[in-house]
């Protein structure tokens, strides 16, 4: 959200970035600017056209996809109940009981499922949930990429 | 594959990675090119799915979820050498992160206007996406997902519908979206609750928003028509994002860029986005801006 993530340090991956081997190991052209985490040239000139993307969900799900929205539950920049909220908002019956979900012996978040729809939490991860929380993301990678249980 | 862009050297990787990998553009548009960095899976890339990876911003770069995130490998402080990522989503997927829009990153655009919106962007990225197919066909069977995180829930989901009733034919089955913003209204409503039940905020502001911004047992903390609401949700809004709190992850310090960096402002300008600050702000803070630094 924004030009310059609040309170994160990637400061290292600038540096590595702009370097000219790496640069040009990625077929970088010379006449680009350094990287930068964000820009603000986009983010301070971008129009919001969305409001709320029920209506987008409805039409994916309507065709058969299958779709997960999960959340780092200590995040404030887009909090989980906004989203928990957001997924009920649907108005589609759920599938399942809110419950936990279990990675290394321990309760690694609370999920509920929609028929096609997955609201899944990972306890205790910010933002940036495979940041955070590496391999609860990873176990919840698998389980929706391969349509396993959680 | 797409054998210019190749990469079979990095600086500072001091191991031999067991996928291979490609950087380079994709073509999202006339005169705006997209970087892409490319890794197939570690199992079995002809079988496994492809995955595009998508942040969000608007305007941040999907590199920070590959160098910092869930890519193979990452940076370490020093800014030189890099360090495998044992949890890496190419373990089991081939996974396409892609700088997006035409601005961000290492992606740019020849006439240098970055000026965008949510259906532009998402009708660049089904181009680019059709550019990664032309120069990777063998990927066209593959099961395909789309991740977005942030305003990357803005991003995946329009995308996918791009996808889902475009004229090219993926084997696309889904899409996720990770601590995404998939309603601007709900997300503003619900983080005065978050932050009271977090113990952000003391008896007095609580009672003082309930007494201002609900009626009849229901409230209203994103688009009030109360001035002295919209004070005391600005109040809120204050402690969560401006008072020192990591608001990306409440139980970590603050670290790296300072929070009045000017992008850091307007990093939250996407939401409470009915509240400006008012002029009299500090009415309620009756305290100066946070001395926290």
């Amino acid at each position: 959200l924004g030009e310059v993530p609040p309170c994160i340090n990637s400061t290292a991956q600038m540096n590595w970035l702009n370097r000219g081997d790496v640069r040009k190991a990625l077929h970088i052209p010379d006449m680009l600017p350094p990287w930068d985490i964000c820009s603000d040239d986009v983010g301070g000139n971008y129009t919001t056209q969305y409001q709320t993307m029920k209506d987008v969900y409805l039409k994916l799900l309507s065709m058969g996809l299958r779709a997960l929205v999960y959340n780092g539950d200590t995040d404030m920049a887009c909090n989980f109940l906004g989203d928990q909220w957001f997924v009920e908002d649907l108005g589609i019956k759920a599938t399942t009981k809110y419950q936990s979900w279990i990675h290394d012996d321990q309760i690694a978040g609370f999920y509920q499922q929609y028929g096609n729809i997955t609201f899944l939490t990972v306890k205790g991860a910010g933002h940036m949930v495979p940041q955070w929380a590496p391999g609860p993301a990873f176990h919840m990678f698998q389980s929706f990429i391969t349509n396993g249980p959680y | 594959q797409y054998v210019p862009d190749e990469t079979t050297h990095l600086p500072g990787m001091m191991f031999k990675p067991n996928y291979r990998q490609w950087s380079g553009y994709l073509r999202a548009g006339p005169g705006r090119f997209l970087h892409y960095w490319f890794v197939t899976s570690q199992s079995d890339p002809l079988k496994d799915p492809l995955v595009l990876w998508l942040n969000g911003g608007p305007g941040c770069s999907s590199l920070d979820g590959f160098l910092s995130e869930n890519g193979p490998f990452h940076v370490n402080d020093n800014g030189a050498t890099l360090y495998e990522n044992k949890f890496s989503w190419n373990k089991i997927a081939n996974v396409l992160y892609l700088e997006s829009p035409a601005g961000v990153g290492y992606s740019y655009s020849d006439d240098l206007n970055y000026k965008t919106n949510d259906n532009q962007v998402a009708a660049d990225n089904y181009a680019a996406l059709q550019s990664f197919f032309n120069k990777f066909p063998n990927f066209t069977q593959n099961e395909f997902f789309i991740f977005g995180e942030s305003y990357g829930g803005i991003y995946a989901p329009t995308l996918s519908l791009l996808v889902a009733t475009g004229p090219a034919k993926f084997n696309f089955k889904g899409f996720a979206v990770g601590n995404g913003i998939s309603s601007f209204a709900l997300n503003d409503q619900t983080l005065i609750y978050f932050g009271y039940y977090h113990g952000l905020f003391g008896e007095d502001l609580w009672h003082d928003l309930n007494k201002n911004c609900c009626e009849k047992g229901t409230c209203n903390f994103y688009n009030s028509t109360s001035e002295d609401c919209k004070e005391l949700v600005y109040e809120a809004f204050d402690t969560v994002y401006e008072s020192g709190l990591n608001a990306y992850a409440l139980y970590l310090d603050c670290e790296g860029h300072s929070r009045f960096h000017r992008g850091y402002e307007r990093t939250m300008t996407h939401l409470f986005k009915n509240y400006r600050k008012p002029q009299q702000s500090h009415k309620f803070l009756n305290r100066g801006p946070s001395s926290v630094s």
